[in-house]
């Protein structure tokens, strides 16, 4: 493993903590998209499901069950925790995300590495991955004062995709036969979605002002 | 021997 690819691990994690400590301790889920959320643990649902079927190393395995499963609690938290859930921006976040889904599907089904259900639950996963902070997107342009830990999120999950980008540079020209088109295009795409975001943010931290998105 | 696949990523 290079350190591009550690150092995105580590993002998605801290990313995800920073979130379950906003719900945990402030009992707040303002600003945070249960769209996104809902999408998150559909496309981790979807990917691991070699779970069952392909080991390849504890760490590997122990991520997988960690982005499971606080991707379903989070979820359940927003829905259904009796206080966590009145936080919830319910008229702002109205991305109708369902409507991702079945395009990410039919492209799974049209683009993959090998036509098996694995193979083709793992190509919807990215193609999903990959559109699935679009809601977030939204609601943070909607939501006139970004709180720290908000920020702090996507800003992590941005990082995140941007250094696996660094990880598949390293590793093509580093690993004989490393090569996943499917991969690569989606997840370029993905942090594409972010360049916006990341350009508001540096200049609210450069400017030491509170971060808003021009609506 | 096939080559483990980008599937050893998360």
């Amino acid at each position: 493993m290079n350190i591009f690819r550690l150092a995105g691990d580590m993002t998605h994690l801290f990313s995800v903590l920073v979130l379950l400590l906003k719900i945990h301790t402030i009992k707040s889920c303002a600003g945070i998209s249960l769209k996104t959320q809902e999408l998150y643990a559909i496309v981790f649902t979807t990917r691991y499901l070699d779970l069952f079927t392909t080991y390849i190393s504890l760490y590997n395995t122990i991520m997988k069950l960690i982005f499971l499963g606080s991707s379903i609690s989070i979820v359940w938290y927003m829905r259904h925790h009796k206080v966590v859930r009145r936080s919830y921006d319910k008229d702002q976040d109205t991305f109708r995300h369902y409507l991702l889904m079945l395009p990410c599907l039919l492209l799974a089904l049209l683009i993959n590495e090998k036509f098996t259900f694995l193979e083709v639950m793992w190509a919807f996963s990215l193609y999903l991955e990959a559109v699935a902070i679009l809601p977030q997107l939204v609601l943070l342009q909607r939501t006139r004062n970004i709180d720290n830990l908000t920020g702090q999120y996507v800003l992590l999950l941005g990082a995140y995709r941007a250094l696996y980008v660094l990880n598949w540079i390293y590793r093509y020209f580093t690993e004989e036969n490393y090569v996943h088109w499917i991969t690569w295009v989606s997840g370029i795409v993905q942090t594409l979605l972010y360049a916006d975001f990341f350009y508001y943010y540096f200049q609210s931290w450069k400017n030491n002002v509170k971060l808003q998105l021009p609506a | 021997q096939e080559k483990p696949r980008s599937h050893d990523e998360l």
